[in-house]
């Protein structure tokens, strides 16, 4: 039966195709994810990858890696990146642009911002599954916290907790400017 | 990494070896370097949270399993994906006037509960009793969802740790703070939309409170009520 099974599993695909992106927003990029749910044949490799397109002033929410290391590979453009340790030390904060490479353990915090017209990289999650959770944003961590957890935790007033939980409608690509999905902080 | 750490010839009763005190609260840590404990391929800890005291969201590299050893308490996790399925709202509306919050499950705990709890995401636990919550932990750190090294890692959301994680033995042991006092506060105050000074206050640069602290004022989670429980309001 391996010629039926095994040796007939898929086992390329391609990241490139804007129309299979599984976060788009035309003004500022897309996203698409290959896991062992989109290949299954990454189960036995037990690795996926995410490939990303930034436009100018676009900007990943910060986010971390749940159950994987990351490896970035710049393929085009530039981008600042911010990476935070267990230690809350800013552990990167540089541009980075074509050919360079950056490999962001589990858990690290990391932030990009487009610094050119068209930012893009690929990046190899050593998980088949991998999982992010974002810091900011509509389905970020904060979100998720009660407001008495975030104001006693941050020493915020109410409002500032609910600013802080509300504000970003957005759940993965936001503009640096901070104008798109900003809610009324009456 | 594992070389001969499992060839003991004697075992030991252990002993905590780091104690992280906080406003409403302390950490005890277990030295994972011992040899017992090297081998398992665990760390292990055990917090003690005052009346009154929130153990602040924090997130690990390995999973682990808690055990309520004494008190009870209100305990949340963040799922990465989930929804916030906890509401308080008059007419459903998010946006309208009677809109208060929404959150995702917040859970009771008492004396006996075991807890599950993977690897990256975050838990926060208040204490609503009258006596200590202890709680006992075992990290798994040899697990396959840590893909670290073989050392217990705490990443802070919210908090902070003056003492450093002491049980790293690293030479120079620097404070340890949130994951936001990494960012620059422009970059944050960019993410959340919110204004510069809102940002830095993420960053509980000034904070010296540790990562259990005091609550201030009454602790209105929206929560179900526990078996027995009255209700406040009564339908018609």
């Amino acid at each position: 039966g391996l010629e039926e099974t095994f040796c007939t599993m898929r086992c390329t695909d391609n990241l490139d195709d804007p129309s299979r992106a599984d976060v788009y927003k035309p003004q500022l990029g897309y996203i698409s994810t290959l896991n062992s749910y989109t290949l299954p044949m990454l189960r036995f490799l037990r690795l996926s990858a995410l490939r990303g397109s930034l436009r100018n002033d676009a900007m990943v929410l910060p986010h971390w890696n749940v159950n994987a290391n990351e490896i970035l590979y710049v393929t085009n453009g530039q981008a600042h990146v911010q990476v935070v340790n267990d230690n809350g030390n800013r552990v990167f904060d540089q541009q980075i642009s074509k050919g360079q490479l950056l490999a962001i353990p589990q858990g690290f915090a990391v932030a990009k911002t487009a610094q050119s017209e068209r930012f893009e990289w690929i990046s190899f999650k050593t998980n088949d599954n991998a999982k992010i959770n974002t810091l900011a944003g509509r389905t970020s961590v904060l979100r998720g916290l009660p407001l008495e957890v975030l104001t006693n935790g941050f020493q915020i007033s109410v409002e500032e907790a609910r600013r802080v939980k509300f504000n970003t409608l957005e759940t993965t690509l936001t503009h640096s400017s901070g104008q798109s999905g900003r809610r009324s902080d009456a | 990494q594992w070389g001969n750490e499992c060839q003991l010839d004697q075992l030991n009763v252990l002993e905590p070896s780091h104690v992280l005190k906080c406003e409403a609260g302390r950490i005890e840590i277990w030295d994972h370097h011992a040899p017992q404990l090297r081998c398992s391929g665990v760390s292990f800890d055990r917090i003690v949270i005052e009346p009154q005291g929130l153990y602040l969201p924090t997130y690990f590299n390995a999973p682990k399993l808690s055990f309520v050893v004494n008190g009870r308490g209100l305990m949340g996790r963040v799922i990465p994906g989930c929804a916030e399925t906890f509401m308080d709202s008059a007419g459903g509306q998010w946006q309208g006037q009677g809109f208060r919050d929404m959150h995702q499950k917040v859970e009771h705990l008492r004396r006996g509960d075991t807890i599950a709890n993977p690897a990256g995401i975050s838990q926060w636990i208040h204490n609503n009793g009258n006596e200590p919550l202890i709680i006992v932990s075992v990290f798994d750190i040899g697990n396959n969802q840590n893909q670290l090294d073989r050392n217990p890692r705490a990443f802070h959301l919210a908090g902070n740790n003056p003492q450093g994680q002491v049980w790293l033995r690293k030479s120079q042991q620097e404070p340890q703070n949130n994951m936001f006092s990494g960012f620059d506060p422009q970059v944050l105050a960019q993410a959340f939309k919110i204004k510069l000074n809102t940002a830095q206050q993420l960053q509980n640069q000034k904070d010296n409170r540790g990562n259990i602290v005091r609550v201030q004022g009454p602790f209105g989670v929206i929560r179900p009520p526990v078996r027995g429980e009255q209700r406040q309001e009564q339908d018609n």
